[in-house]
């Protein structure tokens, strides 16, 4: 997915089929934090990181999104994207977590957390090659 | 009935792109 997110995608919606990289079929409300581990691991090239959101404050550059700061894995360098509130994010150990969870369940009937700072979200980056 | 792999639901958050 780039970095920032694009505009109400179907994967999200409640009941959405989700392939793991192991094969396995499951339904995005049901996705556990080791779905997500596991998958990197099976999956050559891609790696999974923690991803700390350090600030949530509204886009300067784009009115009605939000601005998610994070530190990125273990360089923990500082990623910013731009998103729209209600796009969900996957912590470490809580499951689908939003800035707007009201907006999150009336657009993809996905049951959300509200977002706060110091959540570690799962993203992804490729795998360094040695 | 789609189906979505599991790594269109997480950011790709490139260590090397920053502020």
């Amino acid at each position: 997915a780039p970095a920032s997110a694009p505009s109400n995608p179907s994967h999200f919606m409640k009941g959405a089929i989700i392939q793991l990289a192991t094969g396995e079929l499951k339904r995005v409300e049901d996705l556990q934090t080791q779905d997500f581990v596991r998958s990197a691991e099976v999956s050559g090239g891609l790696k999974i990181d923690s991803s700390m959101v350090v600030d949530i404050r509204a886009s300067q550059q784009k009115p009605g999104l939000v601005s998610l700061h994070f530190t990125v894995g273990e360089q923990q360098s500082k990623v910013t994207i731009d998103v729209p509130p209600e796009h969900p994010f996957f912590v470490f150990g809580q499951g689908w977590s939003s800035c707007s969870p009201e907006r999150t369940a009336q657009l993809y009937d996905l049951a959300c957390h509200p977002l706060q700072v110091g959540d570690v979200c799962v993203s992804i980056t490729l795998q360094q090659q040695p | 009935v789609p189906v979505f792999p599991w790594h269109s639901l997480v950011p790709f958050l490139a260590p090397t792109q920053s502020d």
